[in-house]
């Protein structure tokens, strides 16, 4: 149903969003 | 054939105002029998309220999927050029026999983070 | 003959909106109908909030998406300047 696709999609921007925070870390880290 | 043409054309849309005036009736008829009363919507609110919020969905998964596509791009090209200069900065270390500090934990961690 | 397949598309579908109104007509009689108009009503409430909850991930996204876009620049100058330094 749509709710459950509006739930499996924000379940998915929310794993990336997490994955981008990581990665935005690590790049900083090796900028120094 | 151009009478047929126009006749025609005009046939249909005394069909396509048919149909509006019979929605029209329907959707008034069901909210007099319906009124919105506290919390409850009549159907036919509701019924546009679906596919409202059907196009919204759509409208925000098109919004993410291109949002995604940009992360991913910019993504790649962070790790090629990190990559790029890691690699350089080394070939500098080996020329000028400079001993850099070591890597410490963390940024090993986050240089295997882009391997 | 796409513009006669357009039409047509689009008296079918004012045939299929017209279908739907007609089936919710009775449904004030039916009590569980009403039921099932309610649930709807609460769900369609519950999506909105969901559908709220990811336009905030979406813009995040998007705001990500700019600060990557920094970064990435920055990058790009400090490797013109390791490449000056070789």
């Amino acid at each position: 149903t749509l709710k459950d696709d509006v739930n499996i999609l924000l379940d998915k921007a929310r794993l990336e969003s997490q994955e981008s925070i990581g990665f935005m870390k690590a790049t900083k880290l090796l900028m120094k | 054939m151009e009478a047929e043409v126009d006749k025609l054309e005009l046939m249909f849309q005394k069909a396509d105002s048919d149909l509006d005036c019979i929605q029209y009736k329907l959707e008034y008829e069901i909210k007099i029998n319906h009124p919105d009363s506290s919390g409850k919507k009549n159907p036919v609110t509701l019924l546009k309220e679906l596919s409202a919020i059907k196009s919204r969905y759509q409208t925000l998964h098109a919004r993410l999927s291109t949002a995604a596509l940009e992360q991913k791009e910019t993504k790649s090209r962070i790790c090629a050029t990190l990559n790029k200069t890691m690699t350089m900065i080394q070939e500098l270390q080996k020329q000028s026999d400079l001993e850099l500090s070591p890597l410490t934990e963390e940024e090993k961690a986050a240089a295997e983070h882009f391997k | 003959s796409s513009d006669l397949d357009r039409l047509c598309s689009h008296i079918n579908e004012k045939i299929d909106i017209i279908k739907n109104t007609l089936s919710l007509r009775n449904c004030g009689r039916d009590p569980a109908l009403t039921t099932v108009l309610d649930k709807i009503g609460n769900e369609i409430i519950a999506v909105h909030q969901l559908l709220n909850q990811l336009e905030s991930e979406v813009q995040y996204h998007e705001q990500t998406n700019i600060s990557l876009k920094e970064l990435c620049d920055s990058l790009e100058e400090d490797f013109k300047d390791v490449e000056h330094l070789k």
